[in-house]
């Protein structure tokens, strides 16, 4: 099985 | 004020219904030097999408004062299907606005139809995303593309890719068995865009969640190729070129436990 990362672990917020 | 007319009202109503499934509140911003831009990011925090129509996109674009066109795309689209595909759309907004007027006219200009849409205040996160080196970069027709992200979901809720050199294979495994789907790269003389390209620096070995594919491929009607960039444990951008603009999707990947 695998799990999904967030896109908020790779790019902060402006 | 801003007033965008475009050519035809195709191109907008082809792009609300390639991302609506994915994002159903967006903020449009609007100047005068960027044309109208976007970046909106799905529920699940997994998908980022990046639009952007230059001005020149536009056969008539004026936008005297930075705006934020706050919309629900669920009620644009109702509002856009009004339009035929081959209507002028113009899109009209004061400087402060509460509503966005919607315009489709036939170019026999003998129908004009107005929509005033209300606008909304949408507090939303915006990421930075600079831009970033990738591994590699793949570019193949956006149907091919769509089929495979389509028929492997039929297997699997994660779909893999690996890149070596000259290929790329798509990979699906799930209770009703395993499939894979090899892709070679090579140059269609008679048809440039049915070519496949693969530059590579370093092979990728990814895993997405195939829901999430399958939402990026609905764009597939805004252009005849897509180019996907993939880099090992980071997130992949897809990109549909527009002409003067694009359509990007940001898609983080699964990992392995």
């Amino acid at each position: 099985a695998s799990n999904q990362t967030s896109l908020m672990s790779f790019f902060g917020k402006k | 004020m801003l007033e965008g007319k475009f050519e035809s009202a195709s191109l907008m109503k082809r792009l609300v219904e390639a991302i609506k499934d994915s994002v159903k509140l967006c903020n449009f911003n609007c100047s005068q030097t960027k044309g109208i831009t976007l970046q909106a990011i799905d529920d699940s925090r997994v998908l980022l999408i990046s639009l952007k129509l230059d001005p020149g996109c536009f056969e008539g674009f004026r936008c005297d004062k930075n705006l934020v066109l706050g919309l629900d795309l669920e009620s644009l689209s109702k509002v856009l299907k009004q339009g035929n595909n081959e209507d002028y759309l113009t899109l009209i907004a004061e400087d402060a606005p509460d509503n966005l007027l919607v315009v489709f006219e036939d170019p026999k200009k003998d129908r004009i139809s107005e929509f005033s849409l209300k606008l909304m205040d949408i507090d939303s996160d915006v990421l930075s995303i600079e831009d970033m080196d990738h591994d590699c970069s793949i570019t193949l027709p956006s149907s091919d593309f769509a089929k495979v992200a389509r028929d492997m979901r039929t297997l699997s809720e994660s779909l893999q890719i690996l890149v070596t050199k000259d290929s790329v294979k798509f990979m699906a495994s799930g209770p009703i068995g395993t499939g894979s789907v090899i892709i070679k790269a090579h140059t269609d003389l008679k048809d440039g865009k049915e070519s496949i390209k693969i530059d590579l620096n370093k092979s990728v070995n990814v895993t997405f969640g195939a829901k999430y594919l399958n939402d990026i491929v609905k764009a597939s009607t805004l252009a005849e190729t897509v180019t996907i960039k993939l880099t090992n444990k980071i997130p992949a951008l897809f990109e549909f070129k527009l002409q003067g603009g694009y359509l990007r999707y940001y898609l983080a990947p699964k990992f392995d436990e």
